[in-house]
């Protein structure tokens, strides 16, 4: 429980909303 | 058992009483990621955000969210009524949401949003003093603090100069903004507290 943005799942939806942008920049 | 989540960011601080904690929190997840996306897409904005290493610009999203989402959700609090509006559209009184299990974060996010409001800021010079909020140089696992501190500055010079030109003869705005950086970081860390207390529950 160390990490609350961890536990909130806050990291993996703003991973997933900065890679969408680097998808698109690669098409 | 009854059980309220008084985040403003879930549609109402009312838990069906029949849903399974995980139920529950994924409908909380649910509630706020949207705002988490828009957060990201803010961030994607600032000049030069992309341009820092992408762990860096994961950390500071991280770190910073919750500041900015507090910053962003200032008009939810309504500190003339002493209410709340969450998400799904209805207001609470901070005494309801108090007798419901609020800590006193509730209280520090109210005197902070009415202090914030009274500053009476324009929509762009907001948005400049989020961006500031957000890319701060000493949030933990920053790798390249150099750069980020550079971005930094060149956002709180920018910062400087928008509230200068804006309000000429109130120079302590300037001032009275940086002051709220560390009410933020007080705030984010009592928020913290919360939520590992919840997910603890």
């Amino acid at each position: 429980f160390g990490d609350p943005a961890s536990n909130l799942g806050l990291e993996d939806i703003i991973r997933k909303a900065l890679m969408g942008n680097l998808e698109e920049r690669q098409d | 058992r009854r059980r309220h989540l008084v985040c403003p960011m879930n549609t109402s601080p009312h838990v069906d009483p029949q849903k399974s904690g995980h139920e529950v929190w994924e409908e909380f997840s649910h509630s706020f990621t949207p705002a988490v996306r828009e957060v990201v897409e803010f961030a994607k904005k600032i000049p030069g955000f992309r341009d820092l290493s992408q762990p860096d610009q994961v950390s500071l999203l991280k770190a910073g969210t919750f500041e900015v989402l507090v910053v962003r959700f200032a008009s939810l609090f309504d500190m003339k009524d002493r209410t709340v509006t969450f998400l799904g559209g209805k207001k609470y009184s901070v005494d309801t949401l108090r007798a419901m299990g609020a800590s006193d974060l509730l209280n520090s996010m109210v005197d902070f949003s009415e202090k914030l409001t009274n500053l009476g800021l324009s929509e762009e010079e907001m948005s400049l003093f989020t961006a500031v909020v957000l890319v701060s140089a000493d949030r933990s696992g920053i790798e390249n603090v150099n750069s980020v501190e550079a971005l930094q500055e060149t956002l709180i010079r920018a910062l400087r100069s928008l509230i200068t030109k804006n309000h000429p003869n109130e120079s302590a705005i300037f001032t009275k903004l940086l002051l709220k950086l560390p009410d933020l970081r007080s705030l984010n860390n009592m928020h913290s507290e919360q939520l590992l207390a919840f997910k603890v529950h």
